[in-house]
């Protein structure tokens, strides 16, 4: 994995390939693990770094839920060689991955990541038919049993943001409730998406404020003020209802109600000159960014333990 | 393969409530065939939204009509994708062993 090239956008089964490669290299930190399998039967693989013991407290990082924000898959690959690299000689990381672990998606939704390579750039759902139309695809950001059905995500299987017949219908968000709930020690819960420059915590669904909504908000801060300090890209912050817009099923609303108090969910770089289609140039400088965000975000877990 | 030839992606930014409320209905129809890139918040806040070419002139004449101004954040989609593509393409084939 030292020579993969981390600035460019690769294939799903180069992917898949990077990831057997990382835990071939590293057998005592990392390994794979399948939580389930996509409506196109592909394994829904998950990395999990862990030092030892058992069940201990973990830290949870998805990437790419949505099928073209590219540069989030990108982060992740980039994310998961970062940990096995630092592993050892940061001490911030080290210290915690003695004592927690991480898990991380790096293709949440292969199937849409898939179909973004190889016929429609700008899918975005996932790739199971509804029946009864000829519209393809759940939202999986609107598929979470937490104010599922109401505002803030469509009944009409053509939009963008169709929420689905029915809460935890798509496998690929199945497969990840049934993880966390199975766990039961998950601490930190970070979903990334792309773009326009946020992290964001919940709630979504309602503009009641969440009551770790003062922690959650300084922590925000904290880390997209680490964030900036390598390159000084500008991240703005806050609930998502408040921050964007009503958002109802989605992820992080989910887990901060199965009690998982660090819920967030980041939207990556840029703010309107690429969009979905940002140069693979800006794939390890928004990486690297990010990760001090995530350090902040998994420092404060593991010294804050509840 | 889904191609977006002269799709270009709008930057709009709504100046009052009565615009914001309409871009808002805007987002819920379905028939423009309008990808709402960055939805719909608040005055000032940037609206990106990719318009395929069959509807973009109307969608340009509704904006002038509703004296809601945009600009160009994409000219032309498939450009960018095919250049996108052709970097993808060079990399894979410099992996490839040489003879």
């Amino acid at each position: 994995t030292d020579s993969f090239n981390y600035s460019r956008y690769h294939k799903l089964s180069e992917i898949y390939s990077f990831q057997d490669m990382l835990v071939a290299e590293n057998p005592n930190l990392v390994s794979k693990i399948v939580i389930g399998q996509s409506y196109e039967a592909r394994p829904l693989s998950v990395l999990k770094f862990s030092t030892g013991g058992t069940n201990r407290r973990a830290i949870w990082i998805d990437t790419g839920i949505h099928a073209r924000e590219w540069i989030t898959q990108a982060s992740g690959i980039w994310f998961a060689k970062k940990i096995v690299k630092d592993y050892g000689s940061d001490p911030a990381l080290t210290d915690i991955l003695n004592n927690m672990d991480i898990f991380l998606e790096t293709v949440t939704n292969p199937d849409g990541y898939d179909y973004t390579q190889n016929s429609n750039r700008m899918w975005r759902k996932t790739r199971k038919p509804n029946p009864g139309s000829s519209c393809v695809g759940v939202d999986p950001n609107r598929n979470w049993d937490s104010g599922f059905g109401e505002p803030g995500a469509s009944s009409n299987p053509c939009s963008e943001t169709y929420r689905g017949p029915s809460a935890h219908s798509e496998s690929e968000v199945k497969a990840i409730v049934d993880f966390v709930v199975a766990h039961k020690n998950i601490k930190a819960f970070v979903t990334i998406h792309s773009y326009s420059q946020m992290l964001l915590y919940p709630f979504g669904y309602t503009s009641a404020p969440s009551k770790d909504e003062a922690e959650l908000h300084s922590l925000a801060q904290k880390a997209i003020t680490d964030l900036a300090s390598l390159y000084g890209t500008r991240y703005t912050y806050g609930s998502i209802i408040d921050t964007i817009y009503q958002a109802s099923g989605n992820t992080v609303d989910w887990t901060y109600e199965q009690g998982i108090k660090y819920s967030y969910t980041f939207e990556l770089r840029d703010t309107g000159f690429h969009g979905f289609l940002l140069p693979a140039k800006q794939i390890v400088p928004t990486a690297e960014e990010t990760w001090l965000a995530l350090m902040a975000i998994m420092s404060h877990t593991f010294k804050n333990p509840y | 393969k889904e191609l977006f030839k002269g799709h270009q992606v709008l930057q709009i930014i709504p100046k009052n409530d009565a615009q914001l409320a309409f871009l808002k209905d805007l987002e819920d129809v379905l028939e423009f065939e309008l990808d709402f890139w960055k939805g719909v918040t608040a005055v000032s806040c940037p609206v990106h939204v990719r318009a395929p070419f069959q509807f973009l002139q109307l969608l340009k004449r509704i904006l002038k009509r509703k004296d809601i101004s945009y600009v160009p954040m994409i000219d032309d989609l498939q450009a960018v994708l095919d250049e996108e593509q052709k970097e993808i393409e060079l990399f894979a084939r410099s992996l490839k062993p040489k003879n």
